[in-house]
This record gives structure tokens, C-alpha cells and sequence, in this order.
């Protein structure tokens, strides 16, 4: 990626992460559309032989030998006998039955995670610079387990198994599934199979927000991934008749519109279809549009198709407008004519000048790209949020990272629209979701695994998460941009990912095994449950007390009881006792607490307030206790914050309080 | 009319294979498969992840095998979308 390596204070870490054997030691497994060996991201150079640890191989299929592996493409697999056996066979003359990515997202992930460095990367000139994965060093194996028709379970978990026997150190899973409990999600059972053999499996969250309770891949032995934005912007200004200028963005490149203002027009006003406005295929009429500027609202199908569709239609070029849904996030696209997204508001003011406007006319201003955007990050309106509908008691998400406008390298299959009309082909393209936040964590976890290769998943995944911020440099919290507010716990986790930072949290929550196996008898898995998921005879001890709050979580969700409808006399109140147990990664040091109490209903006690540790690993207990009075589901959720600090080091934990 | 035939994921309880079949779960997968479906194939047999494999059932072959011993589950595969 480019522009990411700066944002995360990458560039200024070189001595920080170093760049030592142990880091290219590293390997990094990518579950997705497969891979185009041919990106210059794969590039070799200054790599050592392929780790000893490294078990797996570069299959051969259509299109793809193994000789398109090297000592950084170290592994390709292809799985499709779920994906056929449901579908039929692979048409091979549309896409390739081997590791060859045809689509573009798995190389796009694969090198945001691991990717080389490559001078002079960009797309049509824009998002320029050099581009690198995250873990520039660390080696990349590949497992195709998504189709032109879609991913299927049985794929995926045969690709996770293996992957396990191939050695991998991290696993990359950008995408998900509907919400189903732990034991029937396959990428929930795959990835504890992992966790086991020490291997971080990060996720991500899923592209359904800003609605609350729309995450994928929450169980909590996964890392799961939301997506924020980063300082770098593409404007494209539209420019109306009426001398009024509006922001947006795009990716055009190509043929500029003449030098005048153009006709503009409403395409639910050039079509005689009642939803004429979407722009969908076959939808406007050729004489209304042609040569004019044409009006596109948002929804259904791709933004991307929208500007195919005018164009075919003979458009000069497009202005697409959010809806609702996406409010004010603008998300760029390498659109095949000029072309320029705007948010809800602006797409509503321009609409009334078209239909004010006797003769409406419009141009759009393309800017190439701009960095030192601000305020950023800001979560991403699509970036999926919590509260966790399968465990309330675990915050989710994890944490967030760069996922709108990201660039990275890209299938020579298909050019960066993804459609068929489209004959470009690039190396790098733009992407947006939490699909690319998801690779930049799996690539940040396989920096901290080299740097501190005994740390276990969820130490590494701790140390994200602690020293993640929720504050930009001015104090001021970070925003979600659908709400224009500052964003919550629910919809950033624990903050934004800060990587230096993480390579010293301090102090870090580890978790074992049999930490999560006892958390499914809190659950009150039956022992069926837990054997389908923990591959293990485990009987929950009748007479230990399980609690879900006694998972060892970095971060603390917490539920109280709504009140009954018909309450008398003094308002009740409830405490809930939560237990943490912290490890020393770093120096001697006495750390204090520090508590944020969201209002002075809810009381946090934290005991004991001190903690000092003298040595390495040394481990210390601490206990929660939340007190708050009953108040109705309606109640909408207060947060605060838990911080342990010894002046040098900050562990950070967000604490996340409903009434259900 | 064959009822259209799905993928499902079975899950098996190791500790409960028969002494039989020394060890070899495979062998024991896969005659745990043929007792109910003399044409159902096996797509995967799972190591890490699952002990158990996936193959291609009718509804009724599959309810049939969640009441064999040692079967812990018979779960519709399930299809995920790219984020």
C-alpha cells in the first residue's frame, strides 16, 4: 500500500521493527481469491531461502505452475470441491481452477499484508509512491477458497487445515458469513483449531455497517477488524450552473470533459423505470442523457456499473450521490468516465437544482490526490459494528485500520473496475472495506510475531489493542463519519491500530485454551458443542462457577440488566464482577490505574489500584467490580475507559456498558 | 425424485470410534458415511480443524447420520461473502 506505512508511523520504525531473520521468518496465510504471482509485490529480492519451519507447497492448475512461487509468494493452493460439488465444475475458460487470482481482491489483500517494496506504485497516477505490505519481510502463502460464485464452507476449512499442517505463523480472512453461533461458524471453528497451534487468525468485521449489531467473525479467539479511513483524498469538485462548487471524490483517469459546462440531468428523469435513479443496467433513455452529465443515486447495483450504464447510454459523465445508508463517506472509484461520488446532504441539494433549474448545467473539477486529510481516521460508515450479538459480554470489534481508498496490488485479469467492459489493466488498484483493514492488522500481527516471536495470538493481538488511540494528536476523539460524533467502542473497539506503539505494550492479557474452553462452558455449550468446536472430550467442571466475564478480553463489555417494566420503590441496582489477569512484557515497573467512568451512575472499582512487577512474565490479577442502577433496554450505552499506567507504557482497555 | 443432495460438515467424536478400525478414522469416516448413502462422496476429511470430514448428503441421509455413533453434528455448510 502506499501512504498506509506513513499514517501508521511505519517509515519513522524502521529501527523499531527489525529487520531481523526472525521477521522473515514469518509467514503469513492469506484465505481469498487467490493471487497474481506477477505483481511486482512479490518481488523477492534481498529474501533469504524459504523458512525451515515453511511445509507447504505452490500447486499447479489452470493458468498457474509452480514456478510462480518464489521466496515471498512462498505458498499457492487452490480449493473448489465444495465451491464445484455445489456450482458444477469450474467453466475454466472464465475462471481459473488454480491459485491464479481472476477476481483482484486476494492479490489486493495479500500484498497489503506482505507485500514488497515498489517504487513508483499507483493508480493512473493516482494514490503515488511506494508502495509495501506491512510486513515488507515476512513470507506470503496464498489459499484460493472464493469463486465467481462465492466461498464455500467446506473449502475453507479444508484450506485452514491446511495451512495449519503447512506452518503458517498468521492467518488473513477477509471475509464472512451470516451471524450464527461459534460452533456452527466453519471460520469460527477453523480458527480455533489455529489459536491452538499458536496462530493469529484476523478477520475482517464485515461492510454492514452503520447498523449496530451487524459484525461478522466475532468469536473472541478471532481478531476481528473494522475499518477507518487515512489523510489521503482524490477531490473531484462538481461545478453547477448556478456557480456553486460541491466536494467529492473519484479516480478517474481519461479523456477530460470539454472545457464548458455541460447539461445535467436527473436519471430518474431519463428513464421510465420507477427506479430509473439507480442507473441500473438498460434503465436510461439514450436521448435524454446523451452528452449530458448525468445524476446517479446510490443502491443496488455497483457504483461502478452505474458509470458503465451512463456511459453506454451516451453520458458525458456522472455524479453518483450517497444515500442515507452512507451519508457523508466518500469512497472513490476508477470509474470508466469522468465521474465523482458526493455524500447524502450535497446529492440533495443538487437534485433540487435540477429540478429548480430551468436549464441545468454542470461540470466536474478533477484535484488527483491530496494527503494531510483531517480529521483522520474517522470510522468508516460502512465498517460493521457491535454491540457482539453472539456474546454482548465481548466488545467487538477488536480495533480498526486504514480500509477506505486503499492501494494495493491487483489481478492482470481484470482491470480495476472489476467489469467485464473494462479493458484496462493495472498493478495496483483502490479498493474500500474491511476487507482491506483486515490484511493491514494480519500484516502488523506478523511484525509484532517477528519481532516477539514467543507471544502467543492473543498477546499480540493484546498489545494491538492496548496501546490502540481513540483521540487524534488535538485531543479530540475520533469520528464516525455517520454520525459526524465521535465513534464508540462498539463501532472502533479498542481504537485505532498503532503499531511502534504495540511492539512495547508493557503489559499484555494473554489467553490459552482452555481459557476459551472454559468460556464455552460459560456459555453452556453441551460437551457435543464444545468437542465439534475444540476437537476434544472437555467436561465442564459441575462444580466451578463459569463466567463469561472471566475471559481474559483486553477490552470489557458490560451488561446489566433492564429493568422490569413495573418497578417500585428505590431503583435497584446491580454490580458485575469481571477478573483480569495481566503479564509483564516489558521492564520492571509499578503500574496505577487510571479509571474513565462514563457517569457518575455506573461506579467502576478496580482493586487492586497497583500493580508491580519485577519480572519478566510475572503475572498479577485484578478485579472489576461495575455497579449501576437498573435502567430500561432503551438505556442506550455509556462508555468508559480503564487505563494502566507506569509512566512509560499505557495499557489501555475500553469498557462498553449496556442495559439488555 | 432423488432429493436434491447439499454439503454438509460432519463432525465426529474421535474418543468413540470402534476399536476396529485400529485407529484409522478415515476408514471409520468413511463407513460411517456408506451405513447411511451407498453413493454419497466424501469431499474433504479435515485433521486440524475438524475432526470429521464433509461430504454430499440428501436431507434425509444426513438426518440419518447425525444418529450414528460417535457423529457430534451434521452442519449445512454454509456459503461466506468477500468484505
Amino acid at each position: 500500500t502506499t501512504r498506509t506505512p506513513t499514517f501508521l508511523g511505519l517509515d519513522k520504525s524502521a529501527d523499531f521493527f527489525p529487520e531481523s531473520d526472525a521477521m522473515s521468518d514469518v509467514i503469513i496465510g492469506v484465505l481469498d481469491t487467490g493471487v497474481w504471482p506477477e505483481s511486482k509485490s512479490f518481488d523477492d529480492s534481498g529474501l533469504g531461502p524459504v523458512p525451515a519451519s515453511w511445509r507447504g507447497q505452490c500447486e499447479s492448475g489452470t493458468n498457474f505452475s509452480s514456478a510462480n512461487c518464489n521466496r515471498k509468494l512462498i505458498g499457492a493452493r487452490y480449493f473448489s470441491r465444495g465451491y464445484e460439488t455445489t456450482l458444477g465444475p469450474i467453466d475454466e475458460s472464465k475462471e481459473s481452477k488454480s491459485p491464479r487470482d481472476d477476481d483482484g481482491h486476494g492479490t489486493h489483500t495479500s500484498t497489503t499484508a506482505g507485500g514488497s517494496v515498489v517504487q513508483g506504485a499507483s493508480l493512473f497516477g493516482y494514490a503515488p509512491g511506494t508502495a509495501r505490505g506491512m510486513a515488507t519481510r515476512a513470507r506470503v502463502a496464498v489459499y484460493k477458497v472464493c469463486w465467481v460464485g462465492g466461498c464455500f464452507s467446506s473449502d475453507i476449512l479444508a484450506a485452514m487445515d491446511k495451512a495449519i499442517d503447512d506452518n503458517v505463523n498468521v492467518l488473513s480472512l477477509s471475509l464472512g458469513g451470516g451471524i450464527s453461533d461459534y460452533y456452527r461458524d466453519s471460520v469460527a471453528i477453523g480458527a480455533f483449531a489455529a489459536m491452538e497451534k499458536g496462530i493469529l487468525v484476523s478477520c475482517s468485521a464485515g461492510n454492514a455497517g452503520p447498523s449496530p449489531y451487524s459484525l461478522s467473525n466475532v468469536a473472541p479467539w478471532i481478531t476481528t477488524v473494522g475499518a477507518g479511513t487515512l489523510d489521503r483524498d482524490f477531490p473531484a469538485y462538481v461545478s453547477l450552473g448556478n456557480g456553486k462548487n460541491f466536494s467529492g471524490v473519484s479516480l478517474y483517469k481519461g479523456n477530460s470533459l470539454p472545457n464548458k459546462m455541460l447539461p445535467f440531468v436527473y436519471a430518474g428523469n431519463a428513464s421510465n423505470m420507477t427506479n430509473g435513479n439507480l442507473c441500473m443496467t438498460g434503465t436510461l433513455i439514450p436521448e435524454k442523457v446523451k452528452g449530458k452529465i448525468v445524476l446517479c443515486d446510490r443502491g443496488i447495483n455497483a457504483r461502478v456499473q452505474k458509470g458503465s450504464v451512463v456511459k453506454a447510454a451516451g453520458g458525458a459523465g456522472m455524479v453518483l450521490t450517497n444515500t442515507a445508508a452512507n451519508g457523508e463517506e466518500l469512497v472513490a472509484d476508477a470509474h470508466l468516465l469522468p465521474a465523482t461520488a458526493v455524500g447524502q446532504k450535497t446529492g440533495d441539494v443538487i437534485r433540487d437544482y435540477l429540478t429548480s433549474d430551468s436549464n441545468p448545467t454542470a461540470t466536474i473539477l478533477f484535484e488527483g490526490t491530496k494527503v494531510g486529510i483531517e480529521p483522520s481516521p474517522v470510522v468508516a460508515a460502512f465498517s460493521s459494528r457491535g454491540p457482539n450479538s453472539i456474546t454482548p459480554e465481548i466488545l467487538k470489534p477488536d480495533i480498526i485500520a486504514p480500509g477506505v481508498n486503499i492501494l494495493a496490488g491487483w489481478t492482470g485479469a481484470v482491470g480495476p473496475t472489476g467489469l467485464e467492459e473494462d479493458d484496462r489493466r493495472v498493478g495496483f488498484n483502490i479498493i474500500s472495506g474491511t476487507s482491506m483493514s483486515c490484511p493491514h492488522v494480519s500484516g502488523l500481527a506478523a511484525l509484532l510475531k517477528g519481532a516477539h516471536p514467543e507471544w502467543s495470538p492473543a498477546a499480540i493481538r493484546s498489545a494491538l489493542m492496548t496501546t490502540a488511540y481513540t483521540a487524534y494528536k488535538n485531543g479530540r476523539a475520533i469520528q464516525d463519519v455517520s454520525t459526524g460524533k465521535p465513534s464508540t467502542p462498539f463501532d472502533h473497539g479498542a481504537g485505532h491500530v498503532d503499531p511502534v506503539s504495540a511492539l512495547n505494550p508493557g503489559l499484555i492479557y494473554d489467553i490459552t485454551a482452555d481459557d476459551y474452553l472454559n468460556f464455552l462452558c460459560a456459555l453452556n455449550y453441551t460437551p457435543s458443542q464444545i468437542s465439534s468446536l475444540a476437537r476434544r472430550n472437555f467436561t465442564c467442571n459441575e462444580s466451578k462457577k463459569f463466567s463469561v466475564t472471566d475471559l481474559n478480553y483486553p477490552s470489557f463489555a458490560v451488561s446489566f440488566p433492564a429493568e422490569s417494566a413495573a418497578r417500585t420503590g428505590s431503583v435497584p441496582s446491580s454490580s458485575i464482577k469481571y477478573s483480569r489477569t495481566l503479564t509483564n512484557v516489558g521492564p520492571a515497573g509499578t503500574y496505577k490505574v487510571t479509571v474513565t467512568s462514563p457517569s457518575s451512575s455506573v461506579r467502576i472499582m478496580v482493586e487492586p489500584e497497583t500493580l508491580s512487577f519485577s519480572q519478566m512474565n510475572e503475572k498479577k490479577l485484578y478485579t472489576v467490580t461495575f455497579t449501576a442502577p437498573s435502567m430500561s433496554s432503551s438505556t442506550t450505552s455509556i462508555f468508559g475507559r480503564i487505563e494502566w499506567s507506569d509512566e512509560k507504557h499505557v495499557v489501555g482497555s475500553p469498557v462498553a456498558i449496556s442495559w439488555t | 425424485a432423488m432429493e436434491k443432495k447439499k454439503t454438509y460438515i460432519i463432525h465426529m467424536s474421535k474418543s468413540q470410534m470402534p476399536a476396529t478400525f485400529n485407529d484409522d478414522h478415515t476408514h471409520w469416516y468413511d463407513s460411517s458415511l456408506r451405513s447411511v448413502s451407498d453413493s454419497a462422496e466424501m469431499l474433504y476429511v479435515y485433521n486440524n480443524v475438524v475432526h470429521g470430514f464433509s461430504a454430499r448428503l440428501t436431507p434425509q441421509e444426513a438426518e440419518s447420520l447425525e444418529t450414528q455413533p460417535g457423529i457430534l453434528s451434521v452442519l449445512p455448510e454454509l456459503k461466506y461473502q468477500l468484505h
